[in-house]
Parts: structure tokens; C-alpha cells; sequence
């Protein structure tokens, strides 16, 4: 009797384990699932990072051609006014 | 079967009779 | 002896299967520590497209007003000719 009670436990148990064990294997299945956006997400990062950096280089050398255009109209309308009181 | 075992895990006594240990479930033979 | 053995059996299976679960456990825990750099991921792509946004906004008003200093340059430059001819 007493062995035949712990078998019967023993049996219970294992069927326990088994479905904790299948709900362990779904859980990691699912995390695997939501772990493939992260290369993904690094990638994007990456490539709109590259693209900031690229933008803010062409900014600023648009920048500085603007302060030499800005400069050369100075000059001509000085020179302009300049010929104008000749 | 011993009267009584001590679970690996949690060092809990446990009766000879219990499969699983009363305190953290593990089995008798569970490292 | 028959159950003595079953049983046996059956308590070296409940080992075995607790093994595996607490492998299982284990995998579980270190996908949820690289599942947290999901939202880091994801925020950082955020904050690098939205500055490449606003980098691109200001290099095109920036362009459009060397484009104004341009036009006005050149005017600037064809008005010194014709004084210089005059």
C-alpha cells in the first residue's frame, strides 16, 4: 500500500514536472522570437546613426559655403555702393 | 526506503514516505 | 520488488526531469537579460532617426538660403559690371 501511494506520487509528480517543462520550453521559444529584433534594432541604430553623422557633415560644409557667399556679397555690394558714389 | 532524506537544494528534512521535498519540490534525487 | 523497482524508476526520471527544468529556468533568465536591451535598442534608434530628421531639415533651409545669397551674388556682380562699364 504505503509503496503503491508513492508510486502514484511519484507519478503525479512527473506528470507536474513534464507540464512545467513544456511551459519552460514555450517561454524560451517566445523569448528566441522577441531576441531575433534585437540584430534588427542594432542594425536601424546603426544605419540612422550613419545617416545623422553623414547629414550633419553636409550641414556644415553648406554652412560654410553659405559664410564665403555671404562674405563675397558683402564685398560686391560695398564695391557696388562704392562705384555708385564714383 | 530511509526513514527520512534532506533535499539537496534547500537541505530540508523530509519524510522518507515524500517524493518531492515540502519546501522547494524538488525530487529525492535532483542534485 | 516490481514496484521497488518502478519506483526507483520513476524517482531517477523525476531527477532527470528536474535537471532539465532547471537548465530550462536558466536559459529563461538570460534571454530576459537580452531581451532589456530591446526598448535601449529601440529608444537609441528613436533618438538617432529623429536626429538625422532634424539634421536633414536644417541642411535643406540652409541650402535654400545659399541658393537666396547665390541669385543674389550674381545680381550683385552683374550690377558692379554695368556700373564698371558705365
Amino acid at each position: 500500500g504505503d509503496l503503491c501511494s508513492k508510486l502514484e506520487e511519484a507519478e503525479r509528480a512527473l506528470a507536474i514536472k513534464q507540464d512545467l517543462i513544456d511551459k519552460l520550453k514555450e517561454e524560451v521559444e517566445q523569448q528566441k522570437g522577441s531576441l531575433e529584433t534585437v540584430p534588427v534594432l542594432t542594425a536601424q541604430a546603426e544605419i540612422y546613426k550613419a545617416d545623422f553623422l553623414a547629414e550633419r557633415e553636409a550641414r556644415e560644409k553648406l554652412n560654410q559655403k553659405k559664410e564665403e557667399l555671404q562674405e563675397q556679397l558683402t564685398q560686391a555690394l560695398a564695391e557696388n555702393d562704392r562705384l555708385k558714389q564714383d | 526506503s530511509p526513514s527520512e532524506w534532506k533535499c539537496k537544494s534547500c537541505t530540508v528534512v523530509n519524510q522518507g514516505s515524500s517524493i518531492l521535498c515540502s519546501v522547494c519540490e524538488r525530487p529525492r534525487l535532483a542534485d
